[in-house]
């Protein structure tokens, strides 16, 4: 048990650099707190953001801290990848820069996966190829309509009126 | 494998049956608050039976039922197409997967003392979760849900403390 | 100490309709759960959106949450008033027609307290009469500029450079 | 009673002195992430002594001092301007109220151990934190913070239980 938590903890580590490389453009690492007996202690963030000193994740601000759980995030489902993956409203503490360099690297990720991202950001929306528009119309419910960003059209059908 | 349409009907806020097909690749979703967007996550995480009522913000099953409609019943359905090992008794020496389209879906039913039934189908025909979900460990879909980043996940990930976050590792290994 | 607690509970949950009819234009109201006891239960919070059932906060969507809270936080201000507010990135979860509405609703407000607002939202940033910007410069730290947004010139002085 | 400037001097991301005036009515801050934003709000809690160093993101007081620069010492002021009553000793009979000016700071020092010496000061003289906190009272500040809402502070109000946002109401009363 202890040794499949360790071989997971060394490709989650790895995962983990890279993408916060990719995402923060600083090294980032995971560090198990009681490495000789893992269950025993927690799992720590550290990182150095550009230009910065190396910090605890909790001594971050709040769109650090958000980048930093995203890195995570990816590490995680590079171990441990499925077909599709779902964010609903990721980008929250995000700057505009920040948001940009996250939907570039989800971009780059759905070329070979399905990623449905729910986003709030001009910036998020514009990088992906379908945007699907949520509306609540009164006495009728949610509506759906599909915007295809590539010229194609491949809206929703039923009751929101078709294609 | 990859998702090919989602459909809801009276689910949650979707009053209507809606069809929304989904490509490859990546999509965004966006509208004002409040108008169902987190809704059609719950609507995934439900039909594949990879979250509790809770998850779904709902404090029981029958919550997620339009409660603007008459109907008593809620539907929701995901396509899939994928790549699949030729049926058994194929040709001896056939080299290539078959491409093939399956639909999932699950349905809940409110019924007279105000409780709930419930039960999952697989191209039409009733299926247990247990068979469900083999079937999608097969096609590499997790059936823990950790493909489903939720609206906070993110901020709880970054609040959690140390041992917490160790744990979401224990359940990757 | 109970007759304290239910008098400001009835102060707070007065105010507490009004912030929410302002913000959300629905119903909301504060509720005890254990009324003739109050400190043996908790305070719910329940609310009719503009056009939706009845529903504790616990169920809402992810923006309507923050907006009620919103609602209960100018309601303890009302009660409990001080000169100078600071909100730090309160409005991520908002769309942009609810940012709108809380920023009216600050300026009101704002005519006669001091607030200071920390926001990435541009709909925010625009109702304001006075922006600093801050960012971070190599091997200096953290720099300030004032933009008055109403002509006259009010920018900080110091490291960053004067007026 | 109107907050008119804050000053800065080596305090958290703040390297060089910087004065900040502080316009009445509606001001808002904005930059990128980690660009000290918040710092500034914790530059706040920090002079009128309303956080605990965590509560300053801090896990103690040393912390808050630039580690940029070689300066061991990191100091804060407010500057104020309010409307007190004539001082003792004034005319009887005067109906007006003085308007005054005052400044609120707190030094923080590293020492050789590595601990922290901090004292406040109120125009210049040293005051105690009780002493200060009673003039705040008086001129309508609440010493408690309720006033300023923190970075994610509004989240945790959206998912504290009934029973932490009924104490939350307590304090007030
Ligand atoms: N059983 C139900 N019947 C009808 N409407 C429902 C039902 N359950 C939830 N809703 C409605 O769904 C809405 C919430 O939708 P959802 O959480 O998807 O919003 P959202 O688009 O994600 O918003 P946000 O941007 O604020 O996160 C609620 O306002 C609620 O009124
Ligand atoms: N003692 C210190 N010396 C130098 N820099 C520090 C010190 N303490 C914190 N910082 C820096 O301050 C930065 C955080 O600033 P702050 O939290 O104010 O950002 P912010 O502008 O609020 O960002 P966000 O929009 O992400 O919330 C950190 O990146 C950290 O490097
Ligand atoms: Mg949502
Ligand atoms: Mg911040």
């Amino acid at each position: 048990k202890r040794t499949a938590f360790l071989d997971a903890f060394e490709r989650v580590s790895e995962a983990f650099q890279s993408a916060f490389a990719e995402l923060a453009r600083g090294e980032g690492r995971l560090r198990l707190e009681a490495p000789e007996d893992p269950f025993a202690g927690g799992l720590i963030i550290e990182a150095r953001p550009r230009g910065k000193k190396l910090a605890r994740l909790e001594a971050m601000s709040g769109g650090e801290k958000s980048l930093t759980a995203l890195a995570f995030i990816f590490a995680l489902q590079e171990v441990n990848p499925a077909p599709f993956f779902v964010f609903d409203e990721v980008d929250q503490s995000l700057d505009g820069v920040n948001t940009e360099v996250l939907a570039e690297a989800i971009r780059a990720r759905a070329r070979t996966r399905q990623y449905v991202v729910i986003s709030h950001h001009r910036v998020m929306l514009d990088r992906s190829s379908q945007t699907l528009g949520v509306s609540m119309r009164k006495g009728w419910g949610t509506v759906v309509t599909g915007v295809a960003m590539d010229g194609a059209e491949g809206g929703p059908d039923g009751g929101a009126g078709g294609g | 494998v990859r998702v090919v349409a989602l459909t809801l009907d009276n689910f949650k806020s979707f009053a209507k049956k809606t069809r929304i097909p989904i490509r490859p690749g990546f999509t965004t979703v966006s509208g004002p608050n409040g108008s169902g967007k987190s809704n059609l996550i719950d609507a995934m995480q439900f039909v594949l039976g990879i979250a509790t009522s809770k998850g779904m913000r709902a404090e029981r099953l029958t919550d997620l039922i339009c409660i603007e409609g008459n109907k008593t019943t809620a539907r929701v359905s995901l396509e899939l197409e994928g790549e699949f090992e030729p049926p058994a008794g194929a040709t001896e020496g056939a080299t290539g997967t078959v491409r093939r389209r399956l639909e999932v879906s699950r349905v809940v039913r409110r019924v007279k003392q105000g409780g709930a039934q419930a039960h999952y189908e697989l191209d039409g025909k009733p299926v247990r979760l247990t068979d469900l979900h083999d079937l999608m460990r097969e096609l590499g879909f997790p059936t823990s849900g950790q493909n489903i980043v939720l609206q906070g996940d993110v901020i709880r990930l970054t609040s959690m403390g140390g041992v917490a976050r160790r744990q979401v590792l224990d359940e990757l290994a």
